[in-house]
């Protein structure tokens, strides 16, 4: 039996509506330790890894690891009929083919239930490394939603250039050029408006926008993202999601050949 | 010339 009771259900509203778009179908895999998901976009250039531990939420019991098939679409519909303050429980019997979403009002005046079939998915699970990133910045998840929105409209990749003093995002297209330049300032008066920068050394990737534009819709979840780069290798786009784990997404860079 | 790589070519399938 697999049972999860979430007080701010919402938060999973917002998990798969940030990862719905980039993945279609995927395996949530449960265990005692909690509930994650890792898959890859439909062109193996993205991935999504998701981590909730047990102890976030408010009730959780995982009898037997078990995996569930569900499509994010489907997924999104059931969870757009919960309030935005529901009490969210996931149910499943260890060998069903169905998987039941709870939500209860917080006055518990109103109880709905939605039965949601589950898929077999064979998903291939990728190993990733622990890395010794040359550069990490945090910076206003808000920051590096529109940073990603405005370089959009001028061309379809971006250069990050990590240096001592600062994060430079540029891009170029038709249209012309563009250079976004992010201070690191841990001095700011509003915590939500500091950025960070860890630079063991200085590092310049470029990326496809158009990924780490859809990594952007998991703004809702976090104040704060963290890209952390190294040299040639995929970028990490972390969401910290408090007090309960972490939404990640990696891209792999765009090299010159 | 940009070649965009993929996740398989870093991380090793489990």
């Amino acid at each position: 039996m697999f049972e999860a009771r979430l007080v701010q259900g919402n938060l999973l509203k917002k998990v798969v509506d940030a990862v719905k778009d980039l993945v279609t179908d995927a395996n949530f895999d449960c265990s005692s330790s909690g509930f994650t998901l890792q898959a890859m976009d439909n062109s193996h250039v993205s991935l999504v890894s998701l981590s909730l531990r047990s102890d976030g939420f408010e009730h959780f019991r995982c009898d037997r690891n078990m995996s569930m098939g569900m499509s994010l679409g489907n997924l999104a519909k059931i969870l757009k009929c919960a309030g935005n303050d529901d009490i969210v429980t996931m149910k499943a019997a260890d060998d069903g083919d169905t998987v039941t979403f709870m939500f209860e009002s917080p006055k518990e005046d109103r109880v709905s239930d939605f039965e949601l079939k589950l898929m077999d998915i064979d998903s291939e699970h990728l190993g990733i490394p622990d890395t010794d990133y040359a550069a990490t910045v945090t910076l206003p998840a808000a920051e590096y939603q529109r940073i990603c929105r405005d370089l959009s409209s001028i061309g379809d990749t971006v250069v990050i250039s990590a240096t001592k003093d600062g994060v430079k995002f540029s891009s170029s297209g038709d249209v012309g050029t563009a250079n976004i330049t992010v201070r690191q300032n841990t001095t700011a008066d509003k915590k939500e408006e500091q950025v960070s920068i860890d630079l063991k050394e200085p590092v310049a990737l470029t990326f496809a926008l158009r990924y780490l534009n859809s990594f952007a819709k998991a703004t809702p979840l976090a104040s704060h993202v963290s890209l952390s780069m190294a040299r040639d290798l995929p970028v990490m786009v972390d969401y910290q999601i408090s007090d309960m784990g972490h939404l990640r997404f990696y891209l792999a860079p765009k090299i010159e050949d | 010339l940009l070649v965009q790589y993929g996740l398989p070519d870093f991380f090793t399938a489990l």
